[in-house]
């Protein structure tokens, strides 16, 4: 039998990076977020000073380390929600009941060496009525879709600015693989009768530790 | 893009040559969304004596590659003269698009060759 023919060098060179092929061309439609260029441009900043004489590379960059997140990680991913397009437009609030949300973050490319160090629940509201204010005092609740208990509660004391929740160790285990995929139902409900809230956008940002692409800093003097 | 080998060989001294590594030219340039390329470097030349002497950083230093040379200029046939390789790597970062348009950012260590030396 023939022999697999051997992957050309742009096929060896994405494996030595760790991608399994070659991803389809950009979406046209998803600009990147800002979070992830200031993220790009503080490592690389900090690569070309790593790279340059004057500064021993362990001093000026710690490997496997998100300096701006402060947490330990090479990988970074900024997960978009799934559910948002089947989302349904809520129903008018009745009887005091504000809506929940089904969010839906698809993890299937991540892979089970990788460690979460970091997992940043990052979530967008407006007031239902224009004239309603942005201030109040609301209530966030995320939990397992489908049954299951509240995992987390978080207070809300201004719809402008996003709210961020960190999930792991609440709705995802230290220690534990990434799921293929998270589904989650959240809820904001105002402590004080005020008007509900529309959620307008919701992402994941995901920073996990790949032990393969690490090696300890220097060795050890002898 | 490459500096061209010397003499088509591995002549002059061991020393860090360029090498631009463009996204664009592999294809990858719709996905990969920064940089645009970056500078991997390689490292050619001979470790015969006093190249083989030499380190990074101008500190001469006695050590195996210093022995071989020694070796290989007393005695030719011995022991062969040490290899040109890197002596110090810095990370690069790469933004891209992956298959679930996620925005991804990952980390690699060694990419980029600083400085070469004889070992």
């Amino acid at each position: 039998a023939r022999a697999p023919a051997a992957p050309g060098p742009a096929a060896s060179l994405l494996r030595a990076l760790g991608l399994s092929d070659a991803p389809r061309d950009a979406p046209t439609s998803r600009p990147v977020p800002p979070v992830m260029w200031r993220l790009f441009r503080r490592r690389d900043h900090q690569e070309a000073r790593a790279g340059s004489r004057r500064t021993p590379p362990a001093a000026a960059l710690r490997p496997c380390h998100v300096e701006e997140l402060g947490v330990a990680g090479n990988i970074v991913r900024h997960v978009p929600d799934r559910g948002a397009a089947a989302r349904r437009p809520e129903p008018a609030s009745a009887a005091g009941q504000c809506p929940e949300w089904t969010v839906v973050f698809d993890l299937s490319t991540v892979e089970p060496a990788e460690r979460p160090s970091q997992v940043r629940l990052e979530l967008r509201f407006a007031a239902e009525e224009a004239s309603a204010g942005m201030a109040g005092s609301w209530e966030l609740s995320v939990a397992r879709a489908g049954s299951g208990p509240v995992l987390l509660r978080q207070a809300v004391t201004a719809l402008g600015t996003p709210v961020r929740a960190e999930l792991l160790g609440a709705a995802w285990a230290r220690n534990a693989s990434a799921p293929r995929s998270l589904r989650l139902t959240l809820a904001l409900r105002p402590r004080a009768p005020t008007v509900c809230a529309r959620l307008t956008e919701a992402s994941l940002l995901l920073v996990t530790l790949d032990p393969r692409l690490c090696h300890p800093l220097a060795r050890p003097r002898r | 893009e490459a500096e061209p080998a010397v003499g088509g060989g591995s002549g002059g001294a061991c020393r860090t040559r360029r090498l631009y590594v463009s996204f664009r030219e592999v294809g990858w340039h719709r996905w990969v969304i920064a940089p645009r390329g970056f500078l991997a470097n390689y490292c050619q030349g001979k470790c015969a004596l006093p190249a083989a002497l030499s380190e990074p950083g101008g500190t001469p230093a006695l050590n195996h590659a210093v022995l071989r040379a020694l070796m290989h200029s007393a005695a030719p046939g011995a022991a062969g003269l040490p290899c040109c390789v890197p002596a110090r790597l810095s990370p690069i970062s790469v933004l891209f698009f992956d298959n679930n348009d996620n925005v991804v950012l990952r980390h690699y260590e060694d990419m980029v060759v600083d400085e070469c030396g004889c070992r």
